[in-house]
């Protein structure tokens, strides 16, 4: 995800036409984005959350900051006026009417471009239409998040699917969210489909006889009956399960019907009881106990889960054997949001594998991944394989600033045979060999550079 | 970009603007501006966000949140609201157009 130096398809930089005068038709918004903005951000939460277009530091009024939330979910319908001898230009410049992809069509997972304007009409002939990759992240209702990255001035910038072609998805409601003064590295979004419903009805009602202008309006893409509507989305992220531990919380994996692996410090002590959900494919709530949890001096952060029933119908992840730098992969995980939302998709890439003695033993991706993400599965975006445990991000300790896009799992093949013999046998004793990890895995997951070599005792 | 990205590319390109507000005869007040979408072409109407508007309300931001609310008509806003939308040079124009202009590039001062 990320802001893409284009193609050579249109050559940046060709002059543009100069600014259209335009009229305002109608502001308008989405109640049900209203209300979903009020249920996940506001009441308790909204002390935590900021969507200004600046930094948490920057100089914004508190009326600046209070116009900016109260127009976060607000849109606005224009006409671009044209005197006559631009009219016939106007037809062929104004560019095609888009499609609109019905809401839900797009699963979490699903890849999206987001096409905005960084800062605005600031500088048009450089930043017109940038675009930035990402995928639909979680919804809830026409509320849409996306990790596509995005910056101040892209807010109403169109956000289009590959599956429906080219459909519009969504507009930018506010291109950084910050949460506990932390950069979460999430796009708001407000999802096209109602909005362009909520105008329709606008126009019509503020408007008596303007049905035939409302009628331009671009139709939701279910109405060409030869595309395909539902894109298959990503079956195996369904295997993550928020886990919660009397106030605590956090994500896990179910690697068995009856077998979830979070992290250590999730769910921190052995026989503790703990609350596993599942939302995918339907919502379930199930009790199990630590059976086996590191302890605090490992440097794996992990703990096992045995449920009293199996997750029905959850397709078990394949762990991974070996491991890609560059590859595309998924987290998967509750951060952000927990129990109010299902989980998060994020996506990234591989960025780094970390070995001690030609073995795997950290991995590193480019995801977005925030508190409550520890636990969660790291997904090969291409196969679906288990990769890995999510076990943190990166945090600065100089300046307490939180580093979302690195972050750190365990790699599945460290905990993979362990789990297998558990899961055959319910011996824990290969799983307790993670706590005998050597001084080198110790040193690399304490951040430290490793030593060349072991320092001569001078006695 | 992998081909899959080819017909969300194309239409970006197409349905992407930008709009900017300003005050009518205040120049020196200032520009707001965000980025749109172009949802027909003729007659050309665009979708943008609404926070640039927030300046010209003449109920103020307030209206924005009252629980009934759910669209406002144009005239909410005060009559000196200028509003311009620019877009890039269609790359799908009939042919011989999408030439037009002027064939050098130039660095524009932002």
């Amino acid at each position: 995800a990320g802001l893409e130096p284009r193609s050579s398809a249109r050559p940046r930089g060709r002059p543009l036409q100069p600014p259209r005068p335009a009229e305002l038709l109608l502001l308008l918004s989405c109640p049900a984005f209203r209300a979903h903005f009020a249920r996940l951000f506001g009441g308790d939460a909204a002390e935590q959350w900021r969507f200004a277009s600046g930094a948490p530091d920057d100089e914004v009024s508190e009326d600046e900051e209070e116009d900016q939330l109260r127009a976060l979910g607000w849109f606005a319908l224009l006409r671009v006026r044209s005197g006559e001898a631009a009219a016939e230009e106007d037809a062929d410049e104004l560019g095609a009417a888009v499609a609109v992809a019905p809401l839900g069509t797009v699963p979490k997972g699903a890849p999206l471009l987001a096409c905005g304007s960084p800062f605005g009409a600031f500088c048009p002939d450089i930043f017109l239409n940038t675009l930035s990759r990402g995928v639909l992240s979680n919804s809830a209702g026409p509320l849409l998040l996306t990790d596509a990255r995005c910056l101040p001035g892209t807010e109403g910038g169109g956000v289009f699917a590959v599956r429906p072609a080219g459909a519009l998805v969504a507009l930018v409601a506010a291109p950084l969210c910050w949460k506990a003064r932390e950069w979460v590295g999430l796009t708001l979004l407000c999802a096209a489909s109602p909005l362009l419903h909520a105008a329709r009805a606008a126009l019509v009602g503020l408007h008596p006889g303007s049905e035939v202008l409302a009628a331009q309006l671009p139709p939701e893409v279910g109405a060409m009956r030869s595309l395909p509507l539902q894109d298959p989305g990503l079956p195996w992220a369904a295997a993550a399960v928020l886990v919660e531990c009397s106030t605590v919380w956090g994500s896990g994996v179910a690697v068995a019907p009856r077998l979830v692996v979070t992290c250590r410090h999730v769910v921190p002590r052995e026989e503790a009881r703990v609350l596993v959900r599942s939302a995918i494919p339907k919502s379930a709530a199930i009790w199990g106990h630590v059976v086996f949890a590191t302890q605090e001096m490992s440097p794996y952060d992990i703990a096992v889960v045995s449920l009293e029933k199996s997750l029905d119908g959850i397709p078990m992840p394949v762990p991974a054997e070996h491991f890609h730098e560059g590859e595309a992969v998924s987290v998967v995980g509750f951060g952000v949001f927990g129990q109010a939302c299902g989980p998060s998709v994020t996506s990234g890439i591989l960025s780094a594998v970390v070995h001690v003695d030609d073995r795997p033993v950290m991995l590193q991706t480019t995801c977005a991944v925030h508190g409550g993400s520890s636990g969660g599965p790291l997904f090969s975006t291409r196969s679906g394989d288990l990769l890995g445990i999510v076990a943190s991000n990166t945090r600065d300790n100089n300046t307490g600033a939180t580093y979302p896009h690195l972050n750190f799992s365990i790699p599945i093949t460290v905990l993979q045979p362990a789990l297998q013999q558990y899961s055959e046998t319910g011996d824990l004793r290969s799983l307790r060999q993670l706590d005998r990890a050597t001084e080198p895995v110790q040193v690399v997951w304490r951040l430290q550079r490793p030593l060349a070599e072991v320092p001569r005792s001078k006695l | 970009m992998g081909r899959q990205w080819g017909p969300a590319m194309r239409t970006a390109e197409q349905a992407g603007c930008v709009v900017s507000a300003s005050r009518a005869g205040q120049p020196e007040a200032g520009l707001w501006s965000c980025s749109g979408v172009i949802l027909s072409r003729s007659p050309g109407l665009v979708l943008c966000h609404g926070g640039i508007f927030t300046p010209f309300l003449r109920a103020g931001s307030g209206v924005l949140t009252a629980a009934s609310a759910a669209f406002l008509p144009g005239d909410s806003c005060n009559d000196d609201l200028r509003l311009h939308v620019q877009w890039s040079p269609m790359a799908a124009s009939p042919a011989g157009r999408s030439e037009r202009g002027r064939p050098e590039l130039c660095t524009p001062q932002c």
